[in-house]
């Protein structure tokens, strides 16, 4: 994502319409456009109020030249533009578009007016193909939903969510998160709270899943944890929780489309919540050109939604949308990564949103803003045992600095 | 040398003008471009629309250029213009 360089010092902002299309109703244009506004409001504390007289984001249909020397050029081309915040946020869009609502038919209103908006708070253009602020039309899509650059963005401006509504804000619309629901299992949590972690704190990976829970694999187990620790009732058999995946995995993760992968040696395995998504094991070949056997870890990056994988000394950036996913500019030295050491055991984003490296059994947190791994007192790398799994004595030689929480 | 004068240059040239990739292009006049700056606006846009980065003005680059889409500029502030600084 691109921001422009300004911002609304407010959150709560106002608009109208001062013109509407002609070939559609009102009230209908008036629905489409606060559903857009709401594609933006379902991530961040922004909030989109109709108002008339003087409003923040004034929304208009024009033909040709219409007063601010950037004529619209009739049907196809350009079909609309709007201002960035320090500019005043207005949007306009060409009057001569046949604009559509929930239709292949046409030009989608709601698309495009989503897109615009995310213009008058501040996004420029992304070059992430898949994102809705990429400049070019991409036709109807029934499924529409924000990609994560287009998160990422917007809450690099406004921050994140505070209150709890669903994240489309729109939920009688049907439109906007699509995301598939995952085949949860319910897990009984009773007994008591397993202690072979505090033993030896070494893992094979750590992943969010699409439902919200992190989850730790090693050998054939796996134990979910906690805000501080790790659930009770855990481990329990990888094979049992996802059916058809083996034991000893060497990189999992999440990506935005709701969907778990798995690494091991030079295969991979799609899940969907619990279930196999399809026919697997694939080669990482076949699926993840350009990404080597034997990974290290793999995680998806808060800083642009991308995936990286992590082998020895080095790093590989893949990103589906682009042709080759991998540029040639990869591998690079992990020693980019300021802070983080080679040879890793484990990487994730955590629900805090910070991003994790885990090497034998200590862990770095590193931000994403700073690009660096976190000074901080007690310092990184820190005790895996005692911060993550709530052990209280952890093993000789696996404290790292946190004896200095005191 | 000048490149608006070949087949499809000058609106590509147009194109790339509008959208931030040149300077300001005018449409009635005929304008000697340096030929690397030009090739430079398509390799940027080539590389922010994801395509092949070739520089040079081919199928794909034109049919993405005839693609409908915002009218905001790509390139918003890149900073080109005030290196020395």
């Amino acid at each position: 994502y691109a921001l422009q360089g300004s911002r609304w010092k407010v959150k709560n902002l106002s608009y109208k319409i001062s013109k509407y299309p002609p070939k559609l109703k009102r009230k209908e244009v008036d629905a489409e456009v606060q559903r857009a506004f709401n594609v933006w409001s379902g991530y961040t504390d922004l909030s989109f109020t109709p108002k008339s007289g003087q409003v923040h984001i004034e929304i208009r249909f024009e033909t040709g030249e219409h007063g601010d020397g950037d004529p619209f050029d009739g049907p196809g081309g350009t079909l609309a533009h709007a201002y960035f915040p320090v500019f005043g946020g207005d949007a306009h869009f060409d009057a001569s578009e046949s604009w559509s609502i929930n239709s292949y038919r046409g030009t989608n209103l709601f698309q495009v007016a989503a897109h615009e908006f995310g213009h008058s708070l501040g996004l420029s253009h992304s070059d992430v193909r898949s994102a809705l602020m990429a400049p070019f039309y991409r036709g109807y899509d029934p499924a529409f939903s924000l990609d994560q650059d287009d998160v990422s963005g917007i809450q690099a401006l406004y921050g994140k969510k505070t209150t709890k509504s669903a994240p489309s804000g729109d939920d009688d619309a049907g439109v906007g998160e699509s995301q598939d629901v995952p085949n949860t299992v319910n897990e009984p949590e009773s007994g008591s709270r397993d202690t072979s972690l505090c033993q030896d704190p070494t893992f094979d990976t750590i992943f969010n899943s699409a439902d919200g829970f992190t989850y730790i694999f090693k050998g054939s187990k796996y134990w979910r944890l906690t805000e501080e620790s790790i659930a009770p009732g855990y481990p329990k058999m990888i094979s049992e929780g996802w059916p058809g995946l083996v034991g000893n995995i060497d990189a999992a993760f999440t990506y935005k489309n709701g969907k778990s992968y798995f690494f091991k040696g030079s295969k991979y395995w799609r899940y969907k919540g619990r279930k196999m998504d399809g026919d697997y094991p694939k080669d990482i070949s076949e699926g993840f050109t350009g990404i080597p056997n034997d990974i290290d870890t793999a995680m998806v990056w808060s800083g642009n939604g991308k995936i990286y994988f992590f082998k020895g000394t080095k790093f590989w950036r893949f990103d589906p949308s682009q042709r080759p996913p991998v540029k040639s500019t990869y591998p690079k030295l992990i020693s980019n990564w300021e802070g983080v050491p080679d040879s890793l055991s484990a990487a994730f984003q955590w629900t805090n949103g910070y991003t994790y490296f885990y090497k034998d059994a200590t862990y770095y947190r590193f931000n994403d803003r700073a690009f660096s791994v976190d000074q901080t007192n007690p310092a990184f790398p820190r005790s895996t045992a005692y911060w993550w799994f709530g052990c209280q004595d952890a093993p000789s030689g696996t404290v790292g600095t946190s004896e200095s929480r005191g | 040398g000048a490149v608006s004068s070949a087949p499809g240059g000058s609106s590509a040239m147009l194109y790339l003008s509008q959208y931030g990739y040149l300077g300001p292009v005018k449409a009635n006049s005929s304008q000697l471009l340096d030929e690397s700056s030009f090739r430079k606006a398509v390799e940027d846009f080539q590389s922010f629309a994801g395509l092949t980065v070739t520089g040079e003005l081919d199928d794909q680059t034109m049919e993405t250029m005839q693609l409908p889409r915002c009218g905001v500029k790509d390139k918003v502030g890149t900073g080109d213009n005030r290196a020395k600084r």
